[in-house]
């Protein structure tokens, strides 16, 4: 049930961390 | 490293990711944090507020650190102590 409240898909929540993760390590350049 | 190394490392990042989100250091984040992320991440509105509802485990409409921790911790594929 695609429409079923509160059931994000891995895919988007994989999406999400991968981007602040990779925004993280823009915004902190190692030294 | 051992479990409590890995916990550790999870911990320490999911905090600094969590700091990402909540801009304004209050402690937890909120669906208009989450919204305000439009811009920077590759992500539509819909899907960041699937994101929120699914890390948000009380459903009381605040994500805290801890929430957060945990939903990261599954992303990585470690699965929360019974």
């Amino acid at each position: 049930d695609p429409g079923k409240p509160g059931s994000a898909n891995e895919g988007v929540l994989a999406n999400f961390f991968n981007s602040l993760l990779s925004k993280k390590s823009v915004n902190s350049p190692s030294p | 490293p051992s479990h409590d190394d890995i916990k550790t490392i999870v911990e320490q990042k999911a905090r600094e990711l969590f700091m990402v989100c909540d801009v304004e250091e209050k402690g937890f984040v909120s669906k208009r944090d989450m919204q305000r992320l439009v811009d920077e991440l590759p992500l539509m509105p819909d899907q960041l507020e699937e994101v929120f509802d699914s890390l948000d485990d009380d459903k009381n409409g605040y994500l805290t650190l801890e929430e957060f921790t945990e939903g990261f911790g599954g992303f990585l594929g470690l699965n929360p102590a019974p």
